[in-house]
């Protein structure tokens, strides 16, 4: 089962 | 205060029709440099990166950095009134409240223009590294955005693979299962905007919600190719340059493996 990651997890907040 | 002035006013509705179905509302970021926006999908796990360089307008002005707050669905609305041939332009003050755009017919025999509510929109902004891709893959976006329907068809997620050969989508469903092989043709007769390229420096391969790949196809009228660029376990790229302007991008977070 695949799951889902968030676009957030990858990228630094700003 | 912001001033833009774009000749080509149906650029606008495409810009909107590439997002419409991903964000409610969204930042336009006002800044001597152009008009951006960066937002997320109320999932979070896509992001839309717009750029509409200064150079692209016919007449540009920003004094200082304003963030344009506003409704998609109300703007959508509101620029289906231009005509898809009138001049657009886009004003508002440094602290608005209001955005005014006015849409002139391409005669100059008839000017409209309407006033907006911008609102404050509190969202995070997040770093995108300029990033190397692994694999790069130029293609015709229309077919894409075909194969991205037939793939939703048949199942949920789709696998992108890419090796120099070639690159492979594949899907599985209750039905049954789907793959779909493009591979790069030889710069022939081809025009460049028909051929389908892929640089790699090694193969790359990883799993995708066709729902999103799908909302993104809607930029396919921006451009006639799209380019997609994957790097193992990051998210996938998904780039439609506006000629003279710009880009439409989204990057959209892989499904991993439990």
């Amino acid at each position: 089962k695949k799951r889902q990651m968030g676009i957030a997890s990858f990228f630094a907040r700003k | 205060m912001f001033e833009a002035r774009l000749l080509q006013g149906g650029l606008l509705k495409k810009v909107l029709d590439s997002i419409k179905d991903i964000i409610t509302e969204g930042n336009f970021d006002c800044s001597p440099n152009g008009l951006s926006l960066q937002a997320m999908d109320s999932s979070h796990v896509s992001l839309i990166d717009i750029l509409l360089e200064s150079e692209g307008f016919e007449h540009y002005r920003c004094d200082r950095n304003i963030p344009m707050g506003l409704n998609i669905t109300n703007l959508v609305k509101m620029i289906k009134c231009a005509g898809s041939e009138d001049i657009v332009t886009i004003k508002c003050e440094d602290k608005p409240d209001n955005v005014t755009f006015l849409f002139e017919s391409k005669d100059n025999d008839k000017i409209s223009d309407f006033e907006m509510k911008t609102m404050t929109i509190d969202d995070e902004h997040l770093l995108v590294p300029d990033q190397t891709y692994t694999a790069v893959v130029k293609m015709p976006s229309a077919e894409f955005q075909r194969l991205c329907r037939d793939m939703a068809a048949i199942g949920d997620t789709v696998n992108i693979s890419v090796t120099k050969e070639g690159v492979r989508f594949s899907t599985t469903g209750d039905m049954g299962t789907a793959n779909i092989t493009v591979r790069p043709n030889p710069s022939g007769d081809q025009k460049e905007e028909e051929r389908t390229e892929v640089q790699i420096t090694e193969p790359v391969s990883a799993g995708f919600a066709l729902r999103y790949l799908n909302s993104f196809t809607k930029a396919t009228p921006l451009s006639p190719t799209v380019t997609l660029g994957m790097v193992p376990n990051l998210p996938i790229v998904v780039e439609y340059k506006i000629a003279d302007m710009g880009h439409v991008r989204y990057y959209l977070a892989p499904k991993i493996e439990d």
